[in-house]
């Protein structure tokens, strides 16, 4: 064998997260967010590489909002998986409503055990605090979710300490929104936010509107339910 | 990881929420690949406050049927038709929720369509349409198994109008390849009535590459040309549905089909996607 050590090439992301320019067009400059929403982001550090860019996300609604969720169908759920999913069984079977959302990049909190789960919990219930509703004997009233690498521990000081800060940054306008979709990413290239309008046939003279954002680049297959 | 956030200011009830979630997930971020994995974490989630709807507006709702009775044609009354246990129907009827579910779908199509462009080291994107005279479940299983092959998305990349992997590809599917009297009934997918076809994204003249089998003279040039271009479609037909003899043709047996069509969108494999994930971790 002639092994030939400059065949490895590393992956860098390029240091001021800018957009490529082919992608530029996908990025939207402006848009028309749902009424009574709001988002956040702080920066927790999560990745010890990550000195800079805000990895911390909350999107949340002013008053209780109906939920749903689909989570992956992969027999090694992460831990945030596992607590959002019985947050959303308890409260809607209990006709409860959600607050809304709490995100942490650079981490998956995936195949972390007992440990794992606390955290998630955890999450939740610091986002709770933001709305002066914490309640340890109800299920947390907001959803997390997790990205990043799989198999390490949260540094959840980290997190825990970042969340207010996210809680203090909420805004609605479009430039909260897109902070909140580059939060979330992890080897994205680009933030992927939408948003749309649209009326429903009982109530044509009243404007609806939706938003939504996304991340992922790799390890994507999903599978659903 | 996937990850999704979407809000809306409609007012909708808590059921019917998971019901057209489930729903638009099934026609959008679950007809995705980027390299074939599926993640621990991915979770896509709806909030919808009710912010902008009239105070005199209801929630949106949708119907659940139960399928264990259905009402006696004669009667009117229900009749319970099978002890065995089934899931509930959920049946989309209000004006309002048959407008929120196209609305969401589409939506949530356009949000999964961005994640396939953003596909590690991805340089192009690709449609895979597969229609079937049968079965969704087929169509849907087909396009898949094309859109999670290695050699078609490195074929992709390197701008090899190769269809003999994406034939491979269609073969292998689970539930064709092992197909049985007791498997899936997709055991009609054959060669010789399988043909795949490049559609090009600026509306010019699709290029058949296989007909019914047959091997098509391929205008290489033109090959070359539509693989240039970022947006790529690739149609795949199945013809699977029962074969008609004349014989049974001339006692009158039908021939009609309602072809079903399922979409996948994915995107090409390329040297950085290696480089992206050679060292992730660390």
């Amino acid at each position: 064998f002639h092994t030939d050590l400059q065949q490895i090439r590393h992956y860098s992301a390029p240091g001021d997260r800018s957009i490529p320019a082919a992608k530029q067009k996908y990025v939207p400059t402006s848009g028309t967010y749902p009424k009574g929403f709001q988002a956040g982001t702080a920066h927790a550090g999560v990745k010890a590489s990550n000195t800079k860019y805000d990895d911390i996300t909350m999107v949340v609604s002013d008053r209780p909002a109906a939920a749903a969720a689909v989570f992956t169908r992969n027999v090694f759920k992460a831990a945030p998986v596992v607590v959002s999913r019985a947050s959303l069984s308890a409260r809607n079977r209990a006709g409860q409503g959600f607050r809304g959302v709490v995100v942490n990049s650079g981490c998956a909190n995936a195949v972390t055990g007992k440990v794992g789960l606390e955290h998630a919990a955890l999450m939740a219930r610091e986002t709770d605090k933001c709305f002066d509703s914490e309640d340890p004997s109800e299920p947390p009233q907001t959803l997390v979710m997790s990205t990043g690498v799989i198999g390490q521990i949260l540094p959840i000081s980290k997190i825990t300490d970042a969340i207010p800060k996210a809680h203090a940054a909420l805004g609605d306008s479009h430039d909260h929104w897109l902070n909140a979709a580059k939060a979330i990413c992890t080897t994205d290239t680009f933030p992927k936010l939408l948003t749309r309008t649209f009326t429903l046939p009982s109530h044509p003279e009243t404007e609806y509107r939706i938003a939504g954002t996304t991340k992922g680049a790799g390890m994507i297959h999903p599978n659903m339910a | 990881t996937l990850l999704g956030i979407v809000c809306t200011d409609a007012k909708i009830t808590p059921s019917a929420l998971d019901t057209f979630l489930r729903r638009a997930n099934r026609k959008s971020f679950n007809c995705i690949s980027i390299d074939g994995d599926t993640s621990t974490n991915d979770t896509v989630s709806i909030f919808a406050n009710g912010a902008a709807a009239p105070d005199s507006a209801a929630p949106i709702d949708v119907e659940v049927s139960d399928p264990s009775t259905s009402v006696s044609p004669t009667s009117g009354s229900p009749t319970r038709v099978s002890s065995k246990p089934q899931r509930p129907r959920t049946t989309i009827l209000h004006p309002d929720a048959q407008a929120f579910d196209i609305v969401l779908t589409k939506f949530m199509q356009d949000l999964a369509q961005l994640v396939v462009r953003d596909g590690e080291g991805a340089t192009k994107f690709v449609t895979i349409r597969v229609r079937s005279d049968k079965s969704l479940i087929t169509a849907h299983r087909v396009a898949e198994s094309i859109a999670k092959s290695s050699l078609v998305k490195t074929a992709l990349y390197g701008k090899d109008a190769n269809w003999g992997r994406i034939l491979c590809a269609i073969g292998y599917t689970p539930g064709i390849m092992d197909a049985g009297p007791r498997g899936l009934s997709i055991d009609q997918v054959l060669p010789e009535r399988t043909s795949v076809s490049f559609i090009p994204a600026d509306g010019s003249a699709p290029l058949h590459l296989l007909v019914q089998g047959e091997p098509q003279q391929v205008d290489e040039t033109r090959a070359k040309e539509i693989l240039e271009m970022e947006d790529l479609e690739i149609l795949v037909r199945l013809e699977d549905g029962p074969v008609v003899g004349e014989a049974a043709l001339k006692r009158g047996a039908r021939v009609g089909t309602m072809t079903k069509e399922a979409v996948y969108w994915t995107c090409d494999l390329s040297h950085e996607y290696v480089t992206i994930n050679g060292d992730y971790r660390t």
